[in-house]
């Protein structure tokens, strides 16, 4: 699983 | 990108102009929380910090852009411009505890500690309960106008869907942000009871107001 956030989301 | 997450962006955004064009066309602020908009307010500014230093889409910097101008001029609205309108004897929750606890535990559960991470975690902790004011106000009237319980409607599914876009990123990316979820799950948890007035009055052409 990825947990890295890349934060595309708003 | 997938349909629910569009969907939630766009719930969100309808929100905001909701409460923005109810305000402008009114000339009047009377049942809407000033606090809950400042809390939204910090909550923004917080997350979007990264639009100087990450770029993801031009979709996302423009729709950030938006949240950030719309709220903050709609808090001018309420604190500046129509301030005498503003119900502020019935806007009295306590922000400070919402602030502290959420700063409290995004410096204790976070990705990673940095500056830029834990202001983004603070951000989702206190987004999470940020609609307190906004439904304490709501449940002190007794009763809210149907556009703001629109607006409220808007605002709540709208964390929903993300939720729906969160299982959909897990079963399609095999991606997952348990900070987001679970804060995002604490959030719509708060909206049940309104979801429950909002269905079974507001859509059927009643004003929302609460047993007495």
């Amino acid at each position: 699983v990825i947990t890295k956030n890349e934060k595309d989301e708003l | 990108m997938n349909i629910f997450r569009l969907l939630g962006d766009f719930s969100h955004l309808g929100a905001i102009i909701i409460l923005l064009l109810k305000i402008w066309k009114t000339r009047s602020c009377a049942g809407v929380s000033g606090k809950s908009v400042l809390l939204y307010a910090i909550v923004f500014t917080c997350r979007y910090l990264d639009l100087f230093t990450h770029f993801v889409s031009l979709y996302n910097s423009v729709m950030k852009i938006i949240y950030l101008v719309s709220t903050y001029f709609t808090l001018f609205l309420i604190y500046r411009k129509f301030k005498a309108t503003y119900d502020r004897n019935h806007d009295t929750f306590r922000i400070e505890f919402l602030i502290l606890p959420s700063a409290v535990l995004a410096l204790l559960w976070n990705h990673e500690y940095s500056v830029l991470e834990i202001l983004w975690t603070f951000s989702i902790y206190l987004e999470s309960v940020a609609v307190l004011p906004q439904l304490f106000m709501v449940s002190k009237t007794g009763e809210a106008e149907t556009i703001t319980s629109h607006y409220l409607f808007a605002l709540g599914i709208y964390r929903f869907l993300y939720i729906l876009n969160w299982i959909y990123r897990y079963y399609t990316e095999n991606f997952i942000d348990w900070i987001s979820v679970v804060a995002g799950v604490v959030q719509t948890v708060l909206y049940c009871d309104f979801f429950y007035l909002y269905i079974t009055k507001v859509l059927k052409g009643k004003k929302l107001s609460l047993p007495a």
